[in-house]
């Protein structure tokens, strides 16, 4: 592919300002022109309209498009901060700064928190958390009696609801978290500090100055 | 005495979470 196609494409409906995404996120302008090239490989691998659809997520995570994962769809629907059934690339760059080792850990907390209120109340409930140790279990063909899962839940659930209203707020999943630091680890992925290494192709396709 | 798993921890193991993933070419 040569540096025709790359500078046409940039101007497709969805492509943001690389200098726009660097200031609003923890990347650098290089780092954002990276992302592109990234983005692209994804946003291509089904129909080629450089937007992520939930296929395509599902082929990059998985290897395969038709694979459903209850967290797998809980990411996309994060990552698709307009609600319209597909991943930009200003969604996409502004997303994956949250997993940034240098974003702010509230915004980690955050992100994690939404994760797992699976039905927008505000608050993780029993019943969301029972019914995300059943889908990891499914998904990894574990057997667990029910009794040993609700005793799993019953524990967590002691530990972290700590005004004991059976369900967990903000707050208290911010402190749950600083006593589990280890729940954070999968919100920072290191893979981000060497994201031009990765795709170093985008040095061709760079428009931009680097600011840094 | 082993102690008991957190449930969080367990969820976190899910290849859904693992964006890693999304680098590997």
């Amino acid at each position: 592919m040569g540096c025709y196609i790359s500078k046409r494409s940039k101007k497709l409906p969805g492509y943001e300002d690389p200098t726009v995404l660097a200031a609003e996120t923890p990347f650098t302008v290089s780092e954002v022109e990276a992302l592109y090239e990234l983005f692209k490989k994804l946003s291509s691998s089904i129909i080629n309209d450089e937007l992520i659809h939930k296929e395509e997520f599902q082929l990059a995570l998985f290897r395969n498009s038709n694979k459903r994962n209850l967290f797998a769809d809980r990411i996309f629907d994060l990552f698709d901060l307009k609600r319209n059934g597909v991943i930009e690339f200003g969604e996409f760059v502004r997303s994956l700064g949250v997993f940034h080792p240098n974003a702010p850990q509230a915004d980690k907390i955050s992100f994690a928190f939404r994760l797992y209120d699976l039905r927008h109340t505000g608050y993780i409930e029993r019943e969301e958390l029972k019914e995300m140790v059943l889908a990891l279990l499914h998904e990894s063909d574990l057997t667990i009696s029910d009794d040993f899962v609700e005793t799993i839940v019953d524990k967590t659930f002691s530990d972290a609801d700590s005004k004991g209203d059976g369900r967990i707020d903000p707050e208290e999943w911010k402190d749950f978290v600083a006593r589990n630091p280890a729940l954070l680890k999968n919100m920072t992925l290191p893979y981000l500090k060497d994201i031009t290494l990765a795709f170093p192709s985008f040095i061709m396709n760079s428009e931009a100055e680097d600011s840094e | 005495r082993p102690t008991m798993m957190n449930a969080f921890e367990l969820i976190s193991t899910s290849q859904g979470l693992n964006l890693g993933t999304l680098f590997e070419k």
